[in-house]
């Protein structure tokens, strides 16, 4: 399902300095895995989650998604993509800050045009505009849906983002250290939200530095300097 | 040397709607000492560390540092404190996005005036002006200087809000989830640097959920809903 060869990801800084963030991956991952990928501080994880995730295009190297080479899909198929099928929490939330967490978590539904009606198109029936509430409430945040990001706490902020990835229903969910600001309990929660999307059949690529959280998942990767030092496929626990 | 009383933060939402942040906190932390605080997610702990650290004011109650009333001191006298004697790292970095790694570990220098030179006053002496790349070498980040915040991992861009914290030699120092996106080694790394700060002489206080991260500390203080439910000196490993 998802093919790399040889991708690479080089940055070019100023006066001859080149970064290889990315040194030669090669990797697949099959539909339905549980994928964790572990590694040291800037090894490259949040690159290759960018590049899988189609929000970054590799230097070199190829990248097949379903068979597509992703290099020939335009900016606008590649945004489609996105918004069809893959949900993606960052490893800095990313979130709207003049927006509530309600509005944030809504965002993805009206890129994909589920959300309100419009003078176009009547408005998509309830089932679907009830999921960011629903969505809110899974992650323990149905009493914060008005308070905007600066008006959350961290892990709050963390789990808004968690909500607005899961929101879509993606086949793909990509999630770069999901429960970094979140204490034992509620990231035991969002672990067992996870392990249920997975169950129901989604894809999960999760980037973490604990071991408790890389248990999860039924495969786990090392990066370093850019490369795959280790692929391991594990028995979950 | 810090002392709370009664402390209370109570945000005002429209409609009606009340938040107790803090929901009265009495404490007292005695120079030296190296302090952890653990708690749910959205159980005041930031909070309580921005009204410790002289960032935030509270709703009610009285803290004293050092016997002085904060709630006397004007915005400048907090202002001076902070700059003199706290070094701060937050949770979500707030590293100035236009200046460089080295540029943003410099500023605390420049604002206590001991930075490079103007046409009033001399440049400070070598020494001191110094510190920011020492700071940024201690943190594993000699070869990142350069480099803005949006060009560094989720883990560099939290070392470099660490180097910034600590250029100024605070005497406290206030972590909130310091290591939330280092992996296990990096994290380690960083943990015996604020224990050999401390064994010089400073006092930390830091939030953590991992128990590991904890262990450094010579007390642990667990909070819930805004209030101490626990308060345990511990032996230090
Ligand atoms: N400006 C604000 N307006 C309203 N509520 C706020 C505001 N800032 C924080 N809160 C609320 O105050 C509570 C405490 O927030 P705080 O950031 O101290 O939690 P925390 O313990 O640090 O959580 P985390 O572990 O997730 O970082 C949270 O429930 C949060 O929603
Ligand atoms: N725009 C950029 N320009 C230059 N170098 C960059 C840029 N973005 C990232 N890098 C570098 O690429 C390397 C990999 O970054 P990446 O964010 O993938 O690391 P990471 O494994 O996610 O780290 P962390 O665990 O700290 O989040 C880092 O060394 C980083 O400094
Ligand atoms: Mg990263
Ligand atoms: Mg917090």
């Amino acid at each position: 399902m998802i093919r790399l060869a040889g991708i690479t990801k080089v940055y070019h800084m100023g006066e001859d300095v080149t970064v290889n963030a990315l040194a030669g991956i090669d990797l697949e991952i099959g539909a339905r895995e549980f994928v964790a990928v572990m590694g040291p501080s800037g090894s490259g994880k949040s690159t290759l989650m960018n590049i899988i995730g189609c929000l970054d295009r590799p230097s070199g190297g190829r990248y097949t998604l379903d068979g597509i080479d992703v290099a020939r899909m335009s900016d606008r198929e590649l945004a489609q993509v996105r918004n069809a099928r893959i949900g993606f929490v960052f490893q800095t939330f990313n979130l709207l800050p003049r927006m509530t967490a309600l509005r944030n978590v809504e965002l993805p539904l009206v890129y994909a045009g589920v959300a309100r009606g419009t003078r176009h198109r009547p408005a998509t029936p309830a089932p679907r505009h009830r999921r960011p509430p629903a969505a809110l409430a899974r992650v323990g945040l149905a009493d914060r849906t008005r308070h905007r990001p600066s008006q959350l706490s961290g892990g709050q902020r963390q789990r808004v983002a968690i909500a607005r990835a899961l929101v879509n229903n993606p086949s793909i969910v990509f999630a770069d250290e999901p429960t970094g600001n979140l204490d034992t309990a509620t990231g035991s929660e969002i672990m067992d939200l996870l392990a249920d999307l997975h169950d129901a059949g989604a894809t999960i690529i999760l980037v973490t530095h604990e071991a408790a959280v890389a248990a999860y998942a039924g495969r786990v990767i090392h990066l370093r300097d850019g490369r795959i030092t280790r692929d391991e496929a594990r028995t979950p626990d």
